[in-house]
């Protein structure tokens, strides 16, 4: 149910008949804003309300709901679809184990959503495996170990070498005489724009080839969400995206964006900090948080 | 901008345009625009040229306003230990930026103490701990699940024993909507206030650079709960430009002091609004 000032706006825009020009024109103006409220960029809210008006012009009214909560209807269903539009399962390997890879810039919740992610596929039954490949950051293999152990899986990790590629090489082996069918490889946070630290990925990707990399992206990123996952895709071509902080009042707008943007569905969402605290991705939620 | 002659609709969608990129949000997009339009009509400068510098003033000017000094306040002798709290959402970059403000205090001379007051998150105590010998500076930590209140209790009567300059306590990460995570911080600030007046002389809000309108969410619950003194706008060396900021000193006149521009311990910079504005629309 859409509340708040989106419903003022309509109320005051009564009437039967067909969707007017105007009727639509002046409600997509509120949904604009609306959506840059939320964080939507602002070229993918231009796309999104030509789309809406597209599909709005020409409908028939219906007497019991306004013309303007008629247009809300088209913008929530239109925003559902999207979002929920394709597949969101992980790609599982008929031949185990299955790798997933989690990248993302710095502090989105990478580390902390490696450990949800094991405990998730542990509760499914397989056996999973944490591998700790971010080298640089200061007690990032302490922390990955501490959560591997509240997940209640095996954490690789190597405390004296330098390259995170032979780190993730040697995983694999160690999870298949484990006889491990997932293994989460963590990776260190990193900009997209630093082209040394992004061909390192392209590296660990070459040599291991994932069957699954998901994108690690903070649910309050701005306008940055489109140059961040459109770099992050022309590196990498990711399968998915993991959404995290949403337990706040971020209305997750950059959901639209990356999407938009890279065509990849996301996959899952974090909603706090303990393990527990991850869920399969729901569009129509998702529309209505971001429609506020 | 280049080869329009005249300032007209178009272009100031494109202005529009512009200004969104940079997070400063609809509401001061719409805001700064009206400011130019009068201004346009005042001097009836219908020159595109115009354009850019009157953005950059009317956004310098946002920052102008009762403006704070830059940068990390120098301790005063009389009110030691000058007792600075770090505080922000998840991941934000508060113990990296301890780290590096502890190597910029203690090579300015002072004797610097850090409080890992983060006992809640795996192995924040550990990270903070590297940071402070990379900075060649003490610690006071109790172990993970300890009460963080506690934890700064005793830092602070370490400090006063060991005649320290500065101490800086770090905190968990915490959305600003969680009560009972803001109730704890609160609480922290208390027993600090109690042990000694005007402490802490500064509570610094850490805000990562690619956050969008949540920032303001941020900074008004902080504000609200601790009275901020400054904000540290962290990650700029990435291509986020935080205008969010702009809002943040245009609604609640919280400045920002400094900011983060990467992993390593130099780091940090204070904040300069002439080279923010400039690279807003660089
Ligand atoms: N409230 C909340 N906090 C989260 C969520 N996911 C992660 N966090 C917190 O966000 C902070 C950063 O998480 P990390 O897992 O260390 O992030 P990271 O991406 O691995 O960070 P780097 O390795 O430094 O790039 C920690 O305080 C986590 O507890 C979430 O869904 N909600
Ligand atoms: N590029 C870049 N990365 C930064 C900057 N500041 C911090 N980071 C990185 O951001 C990540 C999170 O930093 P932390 O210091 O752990 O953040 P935090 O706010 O203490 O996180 P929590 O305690 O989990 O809430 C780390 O990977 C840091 O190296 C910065 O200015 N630029
Ligand atoms: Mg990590
Ligand atoms: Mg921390």
């Amino acid at each position: 149910e859409l509340t708040g000032k989106l419903e003022t706006v309509f109320k005051k825009l009564r009437g039967y008949g067909k969707l007017s020009e105007k009727n639509i024109q002046d409600s997509l103006r509120e949904v604009r804003r609306a959506l840059l409220e939320a964080d939507v960029h602002y070229k993918v809210a231009r796309q999104f309300i030509a789309r809406v008006q597209e599909k709005a012009i020409g409908q028939d009214v219906f007497k019991s709901i306004t013309p303007g909560q008629q247009v809300i209807r088209v913008v929530y269903d239109e925003l559902t679809a999207l979002l929920g539009g394709t597949a969101r399962d992980v790609h599982f390997s008929p031949v185990p184990p299955t790798l997933i890879m989690l990248v993302g810039l710095q502090g989105s919740g990478k580390t902390t959503a490696a450990g949800k992610l094991a405990r998730y596929f542990r509760q499914k039954g397989r056996k999973a495996l944490l591998v700790a490949a971010d080298i640089y950051r200061p007690a990032a293999i302490d922390q990955a170990e501490i959560l591997a152990r509240s997940a209640g899986v095996p954490c690789f990790h190597r405390r004296e070498g330098t390259d995170p590629v032979d780190i993730c090489v040697e995983a694999i082996s160690f999870g298949q005489q484990e006889g491990c069918d997932v293994i989460l490889f963590d990776t260190a946070g990193r900009l997209h724009i630093d082209d040394e630290m992004m061909n390192e990925l392209v590296r660990i990707k070459k040599k291991i080839v994932p069957h699954e990399i998901l994108l690690v992206a903070d649910g309050m990123t701005g306008q940055d969400a489109v140059n961040m996952a459109g770099q992050f895709q022309a590196h990498l071509e990711f399968d998915g995206i993991l959404l995290t902080k949403l337990d706040g009042d971020a209305r997750g707008g950059a959901a639209l964006s990356m999407l938009s943007v890279t065509g990849k569905p996301i996959k899952f969402v974090s909603v706090g900090e303990k393990l527990d605290a991850l869920e399969r991705f729901h569009p129509d939620r998702m529309a209505s948080r971001i429609l506020g | 901008i280049i080869g329009r002659s005249k300032i007209d609709d178009d272009l100031m969608d494109e202005v529009e345009d512009i200004l969104l990129q940079t997070d400063v949000g609809v509401n001061m997009v719409s805001k700064i625009i009206d400011n130019i339009r009068d201004r346009i009509d005042k001097e009836s400068a219908n020159a595109p040229e115009r354009i850019v510098p009157f953005l950059k003033d009317e956004i310098r000017s946002v920052f102008m306003t009762e403006r704070a000094p830059a940068g990390p306040l120098p301790p005063s002798s009389s009110t030691r230990p000058h007792v600075i709290l770090m505080v922000g959402v998840n991941g934000t970059g508060k113990t990296t930026t301890i780290g590096k403000l502890a190597y910029r205090y203690k090579n300015q001379g002072n004797k610097v103490l850090l409080a890992a007051a983060d006992t809640f998150r795996a192995a924040a105590i550990e990270q903070l701990e590297i940071w402070a010998d990379r900075a060649d500076v003490d610690i006071v930590s109790h172990q993970m699940g300890a009460d963080p209140a506690s934890v700064a209790f005793d830092s602070f009567k370490a400090a006063r024993a060991r005649e320290v300059d500065v101490l800086i306590i770090d905190t968990a990460g915490r959305l600003q909507t969680k009560v009972n995570l803001m109730e704890e911080v609160k609480k922290i600030k208390r027993v600090l206030t109690k042990q000694q007046e005007g402490i802490p002389q500064e509570t610094l809000m850490v805000l990562d650079a690619t956050t969008g309108q949540n920032g303001i969410s941020q900074a008004k619950r902080f504000h609200e709960a601790l009275n901020l003194t400054g904000i540290v706008l962290t990650k700029l060396d990435g291509t986020a430009k935080g205008g969010i900021v702009v809002a943040i000193k245009d609604q609640l006149n919280i400045p920002v002091t400094m900011i983060g521009i990467g992993e390593n311990i130099e780091d940090l910079r204070d904040f300069d609004p002439e080279e923010f504005v400039d690279a807003l629309f660089g």
